[in-house]
């Protein structure tokens, strides 16, 4: 299964919080603005 | 020149036999291929018109592609949903996770012989507190357990979906904007949700539908008061209504419906988690955002394994998907599970309505595509619904951050 995700941020605001490949665990933060 | 030519000296020669059947051979090849060609192209806009996908890639795609992955998939959800032995279950249930890498500390039942198969093990819930949310506010969290395949800014209207291969944003949402919220054309009453205050707030500032900002404002009757009309009242201020449609027609011509608005400051980022079979298959709202509207591909049912992700390219434009289309404080915010051939079905707990992986929803495809066809229209290659509230404000189902939204079933 997968779950992508698509979604408007400011474009200078945005930061990824994680790597390719990474495993995360819901809660988890991808990337914060 | 009479003379030159007078004096010329013709003589004829046979061509070697050779050269004439290259010449022939080059001929009749070049006339196949034309012939070919026009052939596949046609092929591909019927294939288009019905909403089918051909596949290209190596022979495993190519057999998997004959395989009926979807009757294979309800054939081994069936199989999993069979009683288990009592004594059975846990050193199966052990077996299982040992293999699958799944973590038992944190499995809500710790007795295993309360599920009564690998289904409702597979759908387990897990201890509360065992997945905190990220402290911070202003963070999306992950919406499951798993693996972040890719991730990035959408450029060009295209999602890298692992290195090197991409496909459109278009063809993974949908081709047309979804009908805005206040004229809904096929409505369903999700289970009440209370409303979140985040949301809320961020109404309050403004509202956005399909990459249209309007102000909230247009929402309020002409004395400032919000127009409260009850939740089953579809009679919604006419002038509002053609407001946002006539929006909606100026903005289709010069960019797609989710592109963000030119004038604004944001851009599309998109995130891609894979989860593994050993994985927590609930999944959950990544953000307080609102949910207006739903769309059902009732694609194949492919693996999503990173290998075939690597080797089929639009691999998740090919599956069945639920496409949630909503809004959240910076604007569009969409949600796509992506079903695969271990999975089965996806669920939603605020749409009891939804049936994936049915032989139902399939016929009804079949005949949606088909009414299109005898239209003379290319079948849009989902079928839609639209989520009410009872806050009019909202516009859809709202979610709080952290909150179950439905999970990953198998069968």
């Amino acid at each position: 299964s997968t779950i992508v995700l698509v979604f408007e941020a400011p474009k200078d605001g945005w930061k990824w919080e994680v790597k390719r490949g990474e495993r995360v665990k819901v809660g988890q933060a991808l990337g914060e603005v | 020149l009479r003379t030159a030519l007078n004096r010329t000296r013709i003589q004829w020669y046979t061509i070697p036999v050779g050269v004439g059947i290259a010449f022939l051979g080059s001929v009749q090849f070049y006339r196949v291929n034309a012939r070919e060609k026009a052939l596949r192209e046609e092929g591909e806009v019927e294939d288009a018109r019905r909403g089918r996908h051909r596949l290209s890639g190596p022979w495993q795609v190519q057999i998997m592609s004959t395989l009926p992955l979807k009757a294979l998939s309800r054939l081994w959800g069936r199989f999993n949903e069979l009683t288990i032995p009592y004594y059975l279950r846990v050193p199966g249930f052990k077996l299982y996770s040992y293999i699958f890498g799944v973590n038992l500390s944190e499995v809500a039942e710790a007795d295993l012989h309360t599920y009564p198969n690998l289904a409702s093990f597979f759908y387990r819930t897990l201890k509360p507190g065992s997945r905190p949310l990220d402290p911070n506010p202003n963070a999306v969290l992950s919406p499951a357990d798993g693996r972040v395949i890719q991730f990035g800014t959408i450029e060009a209207g295209e999602i890298e979906q692992v290195k090197g291969v991409t496909y459109s944003l278009s063809a993974l949402l949908g081709s047309r904007a979804p009908t805005p919220p206040s004229t809904p054309t096929h409505s369903r009453s999700p289970s009440p949700e209370p409303a979140n205050p985040d949301v809320v707030a961020a109404d309050e500032e403004f509202a956005r539908v399909n990459g249209i900002s309007y102000s909230l404002p247009n929402l309020l009757t002409g004395d400032g008061k919000k127009a409260s009309p009850p939740a089953s009242d579809q009679s919604i201020p006419s002038s509002l209504t053609s407001e946002v449609e006539v929006s909606a027609d100026l903005a289709r011509p010069t960019s797609p419906w989710w592109a963000p608005a030119a004038s604004t400051k944001t851009t599309l980022y998109y995130a891609v988690v894979y989860l593994a079979p050993g994985d927590y298959h609930r999944f959950h709202s990544p953000v307080a955002w609102v949910v207006q509207s739903r769309r059902h591909f009732a694609g194949e049912l492919f693996s999503v394994s990173p290998w075939l992700q690597r080797t089929l390219p639009g691999l998740f434009t090919l599956n069945e998907r639920v496409v949630l289309l909503g809004r959240w404080r910076w604007g569009f915010f969409s949600y796509t599970p992506v079903g695969a051939t271990n999975v089965g079905s996806i669920v939603l707990n605020f749409d009891r309505e939804l049936r994936t992986n049915s032989l139902l929803t399939d016929t009804a495809a079949d005949k949606a595509a088909a009414e299109a066809r005898e239209r003379g229209e290319a079948y849009a290659g989902f079928s839609e619904a639209q989520y009410a509230s009872a806050s009019e404000v909202l516009g859809g189902n709202a979610l709080r951050r952290g909150e179950e939204m439905g999970g990953f079933r198998l069968g």
